[in-house]
């Protein structure tokens, strides 16, 4: 879960 | 991952490459918008600050991210040592206060979260819709462009157009996305900022002419 880091595109 | 976001990325890769290659192969950086690249510097510093605070995500998103931050600071050190002689500042006129102004509004306005980082990557995706602008001024005000560079301007914009269909597809496929509002109507104002330009690239380069305006 990467809730907190949501930008995961570039 | 998906076909269209490795495509946009690799598009985004392809015009760093074409941008470096014309000015190192012609010894020059004549028809290249200093501003813009000063522009998309600050696009990248901001929105990749997650470099050092946020866990690591993939290798993949790490060695981009490097990539872009380090391409772009090159190309900016290439334009003002080496190749400086070749920017003629009066065509690259364009008043890119507004610009940083604006982005800077939008962000504080509307950021994903109230925090330094949130309110930064907002503000670099809004800047980066509009960051090619006093390049296609430049282009603009010669009336035309070298080839090399339309290619360049092309792959870059591709870059954010491919992550359109990109973002449909995460809708419909893939249940954890989490969809950005903030990246996808920049996006979409990013692309629609291009079309005129996307045009005349279709109708005249594709077809071997130069690229020359009406």
């Amino acid at each position: 879960e990467k809730k907190e880091h949501p930008h995961d595109e570039l | 991952m998906n076909i269209f976001r490795m495509l946009g990325d690799l598009s985004h890769l392809i015009s760093i490459f074409i941008l470096l290659h014309k000015m190192q192969t012609s010894k020059s950086c004549s028809g290249v918008s200093f501003k813009s690249q000063v522009l998309y510097l600050v696009v990248y510093v901001f929105r990749y600050l997650d470099l050092f605070t946020n866990p690591f995500m993939s290798y993949y998103n790490t060695l981009m991210k490097i990539v872009f931050i380090a391409s772009s600071a090159y190309t900016i050190y290439l334009m003002s040592t080496v190749f400086k002689p070749t920017h003629d500042p009066a065509i690259d006129t364009f008043k890119i206060e507004y610009l940083l102004g604006g982005s800077l509004v939008m962000a504080l306005l509307f950021p994903p979260k109230w925090t330094f980082m949130e309110i930064s990557w907002a503000f670099s995706i809004w800047l980066e819709s509009v960051a090619i602008l006093p390049q296609l001024f430049m282009v603009q005000r010669t009336g035309e462009a070298e080839t090399i560079t339309t290619h360049y301007i092309f792959a870059l914009g591709a870059y954010r157009a491919l992550y359109i269909p990109n973002w449909i597809w995460r809708y419909m496929f893939d249940k954890k996305a989490k969809l950005e509002t903030i990246a996808v109507v920049a996006g979409l104002a990013q692309t629609l900022l291009y079309s005129d330009f996307f045009y005349i690239y279709w109708t005249k380069v594709m077809k071997g002419k130069k690229f020359q305006l009406p």
